[in-house]
């Protein structure tokens, strides 16, 4: 057989191989548990439904290998050093972080060791703390317009207290200082009391 | 400007500039499109009131309004290119949802796409001068993404030359489009065609539902409104009951199937004509998926960067709870994953417009393939990008609670996406069953080619996990 891929945490190239395979394993085993159901008797119809769990999970691997490999073919094409820099760190986590969400899968399928998932947890830590200082302008980058954002607290000038507390005042409730259900019914239940 | 934010700005080590022009696709695109916002955010015809503070009936009417001023600027400004209009007709209403979202997104697309040329002359100018105002009825109270389970019937008769559409049972209402309670007139309405005494499964028939000029309703037709829903405060989702409603044969879209004014069914060179209209829309979902988690984690982030909470190190003043790991853990790789999602969107708008025209010259090879991938993305997209909102909302605490905040009404605004124009559960099944019928074949020898190729290499390729 052909020597099998060693897999480094760190190198995009090959998570994206490890998504691969495990998308492949995934329908393999779904296309399997179809075959099983079709021994026992079923009909196709039957036997698909028996194992349709199987094959949502396959799919949300298949999709989940597209975008990671979409998002590594991306870096590619990003020449700025800075910007490309920034983007492979976020690439990395976006990987690395679907590895810890879906460990079982890798574990399973033999495709990680236990010390590897380990590693990916630490090395996750570590992408935190790099990309920190970037956040903000992350997000920025999106270059959203305030009107189209739409939100007091995530004004581009960060002034949010002052602009949430604008915001109540104008609340249709506060129209009037005394709202007229005080008059309407509170008032005059205090004279029944 | 907040301090904390600016110095967070001034910690940057990349040209946030030049990564815009990255996610607008160019330079050239990230100037075009901030134009076309700064028309609209500097006129003060679309100027309004704060949504949030308005009845339901005033958030449609406020959103009437600046629908029918966009039409009108648009023709006046002269933008036609369906990225612009997308770009312009999203600032306008501030990326919600409007009543004429079905006319533009789905009642001219289908008539482009399935109305013969006399069907054309006769309803694509009324629709395009919006005397026609059309929606799309396919879904019905009791049927959803299983089309073969609609039950709205449209009988030919040879003697008067008409279809008679109509509701059989309550549960064949048709029930949910965009805009049909109170603003279209026409509806493209999806019906089981009988003629003959044969069934001839689901296709499309113009069916005029208000009079073009008091707009009441027509005789056989009751129509109006579902009520209010989670969110789309501003859409009138409504409801279809077809009394026996008597059409001309010519409005049924006849491009591909037809019937002859004996009665006689022709059909449709091929099943997967209605795919394209699906792949097309299911692929911009995908774009919307980005578009909603770049805003949650926008304001989740920016406002993460503002709050002070709490302590670190003890004795020393609050941290920016952006300093928490916990709430670094929560938010990088929803931004990571807003980063992703925008470069699959661009992908599958790219690959969308390249099969699109070889499906015009009548190459249908790479369609399939098309149609499972745009499915399986939809639903992976929107269900990662849902439960992200909702991460993003809850990382802000109590105010993430508040109206003011913005991240109520992208959650109630986006979450449909899970449920719409296929049920996410079914379009996974429908990629599975392309995978499947890849797997088999690759096991049968057979080379796959494209993004599914990999399940040739299955058998032969093993991991070395890496010794740590």
């Amino acid at each position: 057989s052909a020597r099998p891929t060693v897999v480094d945490i760190n190198d995009l190239a090959s998570l994206v191989e490890i998504y691969k395979l495990r998308a492949a394993i995934l329908v393999g085993m779904a296309a399997k548990s179809i075959q099983q159901e079709l021994q026992h008797r079923k009909n196709q119809a039957d036997a698909w439904n028996n194992s349709a769990i199987d094959l949502v999970k396959a799919s949300d691997a298949h999709c989940h290998y597209v975008v990671v490999k979409l998002f590594t073919d991306k870096l590619g094409e990003i020449g700025d050093t800075a910007v490309h820099s920034v983007v492979s760190s976020l690439a990395l986590l976006y990987a690395l972080h679907g590895i810890t969400v879906n460990s079982g899968d890798f574990l399973q399928a033999g495709l990680l060791s236990v010390p590897q998932v380990l590693q990916i947890s630490v090395r996750i830590k570590e992408l935190l703390s790099q990309l920190r200082p970037n956040a903000v302008a992350l997000v920025d980058s999106f270059d959203i317009h305030n009107k189209k954002l739409n939100s007091v607290l995530g004004r581009y000038d960060g002034n949010v207290y002052e602009n949430m507390f604008e915001w109540a005042r104008r609340s249709p409730l506060n129209a009037t200082e005394v709202h007229e259900s005080f008059y309407k019914y509170l008032k005059p239940l205090r004279s029944k009391l | 400007m907040n301090a904390d934010i600016l110095k967070e700005r001034q910690n940057a080590t990349f040209d946030v500039e030049k990564l815009t022009n990255i996610l607008d696709g160019g330079p050239e695109l990230t100037k075009r499109r901030r134009e076309i916002e700064s028309m609209v955010l500097n006129d003060p015809d679309f100027m309004e009131e704060d949504p949030n503070f308005l009845s339901r009936s005033e958030r449609y009417d406020q959103a009437v309004r600046k629908s029918a001023q966009m039409i009108l600027k648009l023709r006046e400004y002269g933008i036609a290119d369906p990225e612009e209009i997308y770009c312009y007709k999203s600032t306008v209403h501030l990326g919600k949802p409007e009543p004429l979202d079905l006319h533009l997104g789905m009642f001219l697309p289908t008539l482009l796409n399935q109305a013969n040329q006399e069907q054309m002359d006769r309803f694509f100018m009324p629709s395009w001068n919006l005397e026609i105002i059309g929606t799309y009825a396919q879904t019905e109270m009791g049927h959803g993404t299983h089309l073969r389970g609609l039950e709205t019937t449209a009988t030919y008769d040879p003697a008067t030359q008409e279809f008679v559409l109509n509701s059989p049972t309550v549960s064949s209402i048709k029930w949910w489009p965009g805009g049909l309670g109170k603003t279209s007139n026409h509806a493209i309405v999806l019906a089981q065609l009988y003629t003959q005494g044969n069934c001839h499964g689901l296709h499309a028939f113009i069916v005029p539902i208000r009079d073009m000029n008091t707009h009441v309703p027509l005789p056989g037709i009751v129509v109006g409104d579902i009520g209010p829903k989670f969110g789309f405060d501003e859409i009138d989702n409504g409801y279809l009951k077809m009394e026996n409603v008597r059409i001309p044969r010519e409005n049924m879209l006849m491009k591909y199937a037809k019937v002859e004014p004996d009665g006689t069914y022709k059909k449709p060179p091929s099943a997967k004509l209605t795919y394209g209209t699906m792949v097309f829309i299911r692929s911009m979902i995908v774009g919307e998926s980005a578009r909603a988690l770049s805003k949650a984690s926008t304001i989740a982030i920016r406002y993460s960067a503002v709050r002070h909470q709490s302590e670190i190190r003890p004795g020393e003043p609050e941290p920016q709870i952006l300093d928490f790991q916990t709430q670094q853990y929560k938010l990088f790789p929803l931004l990571a994953t807003a980063y992703a999602f925008i470069f699959v969107g661009q992908y599958m708008k790219d690959t969308y417009s390249r099969i699109s025209g070889d499906i015009n010259q009548g190459d249908f090879s790479e369609l399939p393939e098309l149609h499972a991938l745009s499915a399986g993305l939809k639903a992976f997209t929107t269900w990662t990008a849902n439960a992200a909102i909702e991460v993003c909302r809850m990382s802000c605490g109590g105010h993430g609670y508040s109206r003011s905040s913005g991240l109520p009404d992208l959650y109630v605004n986006f979450t449909p996406t899970c449920t719409y124009e296929g049920e996410n559960t079914v379009m996974m099944l429908q990629t599975a069953r392309y995978l499947v019928k890849s797997y088999q074949q690759a096991k049968a020898g057979q080379q796959l080619s494209g993004i599914v190729s990999y399940l040739n290499e299955t058998d032969h390729r093993r991991v070395q996990p890496q010794p740590v």
